[in-house]
This record gives structure tokens, C-alpha cells and sequence, in this order.
């Protein structure tokens, strides 16, 4: 439940609110006014103890996004630094001129991180 | 400079470096998660939007959302806990404003394209339409019928509903069936005539759909709760 604050590497989330105004997404978002893209990131000594992650949240969009890029590859991994705690997030956005969907995203942001 | 760990997230370059390149590619990453979330493939371009007092009007009657002084719609977060469905992540409640019709009394609903094909699941849906009370109005008349055909199939009866007509107000007319066929055609399209048994006689008529001069805060809607079928919800987690 560690929050990055720079000064420490070990595993912490780190906090990452993007204004849907601010990337032009507020024209067809009505609600909320932004997302927390919060992830998870820093070291998990091995004596620290482990819990399960979750796939489904944005952490794991920021993992593949840098796997993608080719940083190498894990095998073998011991203990991790992911999600352990997420919340939802109710959506109300334009899917074109005439309809409005109002969607309830499970798992959607991370609320704390820990060692898996 | 340590051994290089063994774990993805550890192993994240801190986003140090060009801090602007970092936060351009993370904001790059938390679009396309949320376009994956939603189920879209691109952010929706929006043609010809709502008229806004009209949306206003449906997030309020339907508990939606509400809107703060600034004017920003905020959502209702217990919506979940409303929803008829026990799976709120599954559920999505999409609001579709009419749009005119081939003629003045036919309604025309283009039905989002939430879900690919007969996958979703019509838990509910309801076309909500607004009576007015002329000054002229009947007072002994404290009824009349609002009925709904489907326009092009032979006017089809889709909805008929005996209401009370006191004073000006919303009332709502089940079609969860005759959605549930649109939603699995191809054009989604769903023309819908309203017609109203002794509206004149009782000085009452639906607001169907005004000029665009004039102040559009009662335009008619389909209120529609959808489920993703497990099939479709199994697909996305095998996938």
C-alpha cells in the first residue's frame, strides 16, 4: 500500500491522472472528468511476502505497453510488483450523436500495490 | 546497476528520461485501455449531439447522473446498486434519443452498437415520452391510451399503455421484446408510431420530436439495460 514518492524503489503505485480535457476525450466522455491511470512499479525483495494481482487493470496495460517495446522478456519470476487492491469506475460517454452508455468497469483502477 | 530483476514491474524503466516522452506514452497506454474496456476500437466521433437539456432531462429521470452547478454531470455511483441485474460489470445502460421520423408522428431510435450482433441480453427497455397538458385541457378526461406500432412491419402493435393525464409529465412504455429483435438485425434501426386515443378530445399531446428551434428538453428516448450473454462475456476472457 506503498505510494511512489521517488525517493524509495520499492514496490509502490504510482499515481497517474490524466483530464480527458486535456487529451480532447471530453467531447464524448460526459462522466467522470478524467481517470486515474495509477500502476504499480519498484523492486519486491525476495523477503517480502506475496499476495495475488489482478491482469484486468491499467498496471498491466503499462507492462505490456513497455514488453511490447522489447524490454526483455521475464522468465522464471519470483515476486512481483502488481495490483492488490482495485475499485471500479462508472463511465457515461457518447457512443455516437444519439446514444449515451452508462458502463460500470470492474477492476478499472488501482487502488494498492503489493509483492506477489 | 544492481542484478536485473526478475519481474516485470520491477523491471519497468522508472519513467525517468524525457519525463514529456514518459507521460505522452503512458497517456498513449490509458486511452487504449480505456477504448478496450468500452469495446471500442476508436474513440467515437460525435456527428450531431443531443441536445443538451434533453440529455440533462434523461440522466435526471433515469438517475444517471446529475448535474453539478458547474454544470458537469456528475454519475450517480450507486447506479450499480439500482440496476435490476446482480452483475453491474456485465450491464450497460445505454440511453437512445429519437431522431425524426419519415413523418411527423413516427419515431426513429438508431440503437447503440453496444455489443456485436444477438449477444446482448435486453434486461429492460422502456421509451419514455412526455405528455403536455394544453391550457384547453379537459379536466373531466383524467385518461387517455399511448400506444406504439412498429413502423414498416405492417404497423405492428409494439406498446399500448392506459395513462393518467392530471398534469404534464414523463411516462414510460415497455418494447424489452421488439428491441431484443432490432438489436439482433443488422441496421438496429427501430421506427416506432405514436399514436394516443382521445389525446385531442382531453386537450393532451405527446411531445414527439420539435423543431430544432424550439426548446428540446422532452425529446423522447429509449432507455435500454443490456446484458452481455455469457457467451459473448466468455469470449472476451478467453480472448
Amino acid at each position: 500500500g506503498l505510494e511512489c514518492d521517488g525517493k524509495v524503489n520499492i514496490c509502490c503505485r504510482k499515481q497517474f491522472y490524466v483530464n480527458f480535457r486535456d487529451i480532447g476525450w471530453s467531447d464524448w466522455i460526459i462522466a467522470p472528468p478524467g481517470y486515474y491511470g495509477n500502476y504499480c512499479e519498484g523492486e519486491c525483495p525476495s523477503h517480502i511476502a506475496g499476495t495475488s494481482g489482478s491482469s484486468l487493470s491499467f498496471h498491466s496495460a503499462v507492462i505490456n505497453h513497455y514488453r511490447i517495446r522489447g524490454y526483455s522478456p521475464f522468465n522464471n519470476i519470483k515476486s512481483c510488483c502488481v495490483p492488490t487492491k482495485l475499485r471500479a469506475m462508472s463511465m457515461l460517454y457518447y457512443d455516437d450523436g444519439h446514444n449515451i452508455v452508462k458502463k460500470d468497469i470492474q477492476n478499472m483502477i488501482v487502488e494498492e500495490c503489493g509483492c506477489s | 546497476d544492481g542484478a536485473r530483476s526478475e519481474c516485470p514491474s520491477c523491471s519497468l524503466p522508472t519513467l525517468q528520461g524525457d519525463p514529456a516522452a514518459a507521460d505522452t506514452q503512458l497517456v498513449e497506454a490509458v486511452k487504449r485501455h480505456i477504448l478496450n474496456m468500452l469495446h471500442l476500437k476508436s474513440r467515437p466521433n460525435i456527428t450531431h449531439p443531443v441536445p443538451k437539456a434533453a440529455l440533462l432531462n434523461a440522466l435526471k429521470k433515469l438517475h444517471v447522473g446529475r448535474v453539478r452547478e458547474d454544470g458537469r454531470v456528475e454519475i450517480e455511483e450507486d447506479w450499480s446498486s439500482k440496476s435490476v441485474l446482480n452483475e453491474p460489470e456485465q450491464a450497460s445502460e445505454i440511453i437512445s434519443f429519437a431522431e425524426a421520423g419519415p413523418s411527423q408522428d413516427v419515431l426513429h431510435f438508431q440503437i447503440a452498437k453496444e455489443e456485436e450482433g444477438d449477444l446482448s441480453l435486453v434486461e429492460q427497455a422502456n421509451i419514455w415520452l412526455y405528455l403536455k397538458l394544453s391550457n384547453k385541457s379537459n379536466r373531466s378526461r383524467s385518461k387517455v391510451t399511448l400506444r406504439l406500432s412498429q413502423e414498416g412491419k405492417g404497423g405492428k402493435a409494439v406498446s399500448e399503455k392506459q395513462v393518467d393525464i392530471k398534469r404534464s409529465g414523463w411516462h414510460t412504455l415497455p418494447v424489452s421484446r421488439t428491441v431484443q429483435t432490432v438489436l439482433a438485425s443488422q441496421d438496429r434501426s427501430l421506427m416506432l408510431k405514436v399514436s394516443c386515443d382521445l389525446c385531442p378530445e382531453a386537450g393532451v399531446s405527446p411531445v414527439l420530436m420539435e423543431p430544432a428551434d424550439k426548446e428540446e428538453s422532452h425529446r423522447p428516448f429509449l432507455m435500454l439495460l443490456v446484458r452481455e450473454s455469457a457467451a459473448h462475456t466468455h469470449r472476451i476472457r478467453k480472448r
